[in-house]
């Protein structure tokens, strides 16, 4: 509770008609910006600790969970820079749901596996043009992995992403395809 | 030399092969006419009798606002999950058309800025929707997630309105749905914005949501400051954000509406673990 308090502030703070409607002057939506920062990244500290009770087998796992904050911006350190990862993906819903992810990777062929060990369809995108070039983006890769996830209501599925060298793309420049098979 | 045509196995879009803009929609066999490009008002600067856009206001200088596709370029991406349109509109303005495998519903996402005002001219930049729908001066949007709320152009329910707005005396406040009707085709039209936007029908069959602002003068209602904000570069803010089209039978309608809302609105969490392990650990 005591962690979970700094969002709940935030977002009270927030139901300010200023805030919902974006009419505060800039530096105080500033400040609307940094307790919604520490409100998240407190949660973000809770999950975690229920995410170390998760044992991924005989994998050992790196320096704990990670969030990719700049997904916003195809922006995303561990899934760039690392050719194993383990992604948890949380369904917030009392349903199940089928859902597409998506994330920016700098390989160019990756496995993807779901929680049964089984490999499932995937697809790599060119990320566009004008994304890539988006003033202050932190990232050097053009490429980006996507698969549909489906949810368990309020419940997470575990899909394992790996790199694959042993490949030859292939890339059509003249018909625009940009094919994987 | 032809039109490009997109889709999975219920639904196509066709791309005028021209613009590079989304021209129809092919439902079960049928077309339907729909186009969708941004355009851009004129923010008023409020140097005579009229007050400026700004914060508060929505104050554009015409009620005509102008088209910014005159230059689009586009590429096509074909997958076995998803196919795509990738168009650029400007410099700042991009957006990408996606129809992912097995779904009913058109996804948009644009990237909009920073929006340049180097002319001194504040804009503001609006997705619009046209179709051929008989929507007869009548819009529905959501009351924030709650009631859905029947507009109706140049009307008020309880006083008798007289328009010297035309343009935002119509605009809503839109969080979870804007959408009209065609009875007489049972066909709706319905947009999802994943953040809340002001939106309108300012003609029938047309629908429009305002999806970045910038503008340099002051609205005198209390902010004190132009709706200017720079970022840490100091270049204008860039925003990226969704919508979801879709068109279908009015009945129908509602389910799917409300199901991708709660979906838009409550995303599954993804973390990530940086892992070692062998072949044989995965196994």
């Amino acid at each position: 509770n005591d962690d979970i308090i700094f969002l709940k502030r935030a977002v009270a703070v927030l139901q300010h008609h200023d805030a919902i409607t974006g009419t505060e002057q800039e530096h105080v939506a500033k400040d609307y910006i940094k307790q919604l920062y520490f409100g998240i990244e407190k949660c973000q500290e809770i999950i975690g600790e229920s995410l170390k009770t998760l044992q991924f087998g005989n994998a050992s796992v790196d320096g704990g969970y990670k969030y990719c904050e700049n997904l916003n911006e195809s922006s995303c350190y561990v899934t760039e820079y690392n050719e194993k990862v383990i992604a948890v993906i949380y369904n917030p819903l009392g349903k199940t749901v089928k859902h597409y992810v998506r994330f920016p990777v700098y390989g160019q062929m990756y496995q993807v596996l779901n929680e049964k060990g089984t490999s499932i369809q995937h697809q790599i995108d060119p990320i566009p043009l004008p994304v890539q070039n988006l003033p202050g983006r932190k990232s050097n890769t053009w490429r980006e992995l996507l698969f549909q996830t489906e949810l368990p209501p309020l419940g997470f599925n575990t899909y394992i992403i790996r790199e694959i060298h042993d490949y030859v793309p292939v890339v059509d420049h003249n018909s625009g395809i940009f094919s994987q098979t | 030399e032809h039109d490009v045509t997109l889709g999975n196995e219920l639904l196509q879009v066709i791309i005028d092969r021209n613009s590079g803009l989304l021209k129809a929609m092919v439902l079960e066999n049928e077309t339907y006419n729909i186009r969708q490009s941004f355009y851009w008002y004129e923010g008023q600067p409020g140097f005579g009798r009229e007050k400026a856009s700004g914060a508060y206001a929505f104050n554009p200088i015409s009620n005509r606002a102008l088209d910014l596709s005159g230059n689009t370029t586009f590429r096509i991406v074909k997958g076995d999950i998803v196919e795509e349109l990738q168009q650029t509109f400007t410099p700042w303005l991009s957006q990408v058309i996606r129809i992912y495998k097995g779904v009913k519903h058109l996804e948009f996402e644009w990237v909009v800025g920073p929006i340049p005002v180097g002319d001194w001219r504040g804009k503001e930049i609006v997705s619009r929707f046209e179709s051929d729908l008989e929507s007869n001066g009548t819009f529905y949007t959501d009351s924030n997630g709650r009631e859905t709320m029947q507009r109706i152009r140049n009307f008020r329910p309880t006083w008798s309105l007289n328009v010297s707005e035309p343009v935002s005396g119509n605009y809503y406040p839109v969080t979870a749905w804007i959408y009209i009707k065609d009875p007489l085709r049972n066909l709706q039209l319905t947009i999802l914005p994943d953040r809340a936007e002001g939106a309108t029908s300012l003609y029938d069959g047309v629908l429009e949501l305002m999806v970045h602002r910038r503008l340099l003068y002051d609205d005198v209602y209390g902010v004190s400051e132009p709706l200017n904000e720079r970022g840490i570069d100091g270049k204008g803010l860039v925003v990226r954000g969704k919508h979801y089209l879709l068109l279908g039978s009015i009945d129908g309608a509602v389910l799917e509406m409300k199901d991708l809302a709660q979906r838009a609105l409550m995303k599954p969490v993804i973390t990530f673990f940086q892992a070692n392990f062998t072949d044989n650990d995965v196994e």
